[in-house]
């Protein structure tokens, strides 16, 4: 999902 | 995952366990600044709302624990430790908190992705993050030298800022809508805070002495 392709991040 | 991504957050991990065990090991935080710390410690307990709520992988939720384990860990150190504390030097470590978190506050709501709590909590720890490091930066300056331990940990931290740009550029190449202009900008930001630091540090290295950081 666009909103949280980053959201894996730390 | 890819290997800048990795490689990031290793030295980020990096930077916090060594800390923690020379802290621990040597009883003593000298140079250390309280206040960048506890900033850290929200930092991570305002970005990792979502650790219970959403599973992204083993490796994130471990990191995860880690990074906030550590964080407070060392925060505990600095102010409870009997023998730690006294090590601290309140008197040099007076960068004032509001100057900080009140404006990261303001500006998460009103720039963030969604305006609901966990993405503005979000938003306020990938800003407070960006700025966290200035209390140790003046207490840097203020002392007019660091030991091996101070370099250290903030060169480990610059790299992992300079790791994560090159992760997020090959993440725009090989990934579809990876486009996140908070975070980049946060993190940009707070790469450049670092930059001043590093002419200094890499100076210092290149003359085999001591670092003496400008008035």
């Amino acid at each position: 999902e666009k909103q949280d392709s980053g959201k894996d991040e730390l | 995952m890819n290997i800048f991504r990795l490689a990031g957050d290793m030295t980020h991990l990096a930077s916090v366990l060594v800390l923690l065990l020379k802290i621990h090991t040597i009883k003593s935080c000298a140079g250390i600044s309280l206040k960048t710390q506890e900033l850290y410690a929200i930092v991570f307990a305002t970005r990792y709302l979502d650790i219970f709520t959403d599973f992204i992988s083993l490796y994130n939720t471990i990191m995860k624990l880690i990074f906030l384990g550590s964080s407070f860990s060392i925060v505990w150190y600095i102010r409870q430790h009997k023998i730690v504390r006294r090590s601290y030097d309140k008197d040099q470590d007076t960068f004032r908190y509001v100057f900080i978190v009140l404006p990261c506050i303001f500006l998460a709501l009103i720039i963030n992705e969604k305006f609901t709590f966990k993405e503005v909590m979000w938003t306020f720890s990938l800003y407070l993050e960006a700025v966290a490091i200035l209390p140790q930066l003046v207490l840097l300056q203020r002392t007019r030298n660091i030991d091996n331990l101070t370099g250290q940990y903030v060169f480990l931290l610059g790299a992992y800022r300079a790791l994560y740009i090159l992760n997020w550029i090959y993440r725009y190449f090989t990934e579809p809508h990876y486009i996140h202009w908070i975070p980049w900008i946060a993190g940009i930001v707070q790469t450049l805070l670092y930059g001043d630091f590093f002419y200094y540090y890499f100076h210092s290295w290149k003359n085999n002495k001591k670092l003496q950081l400008p008035a």
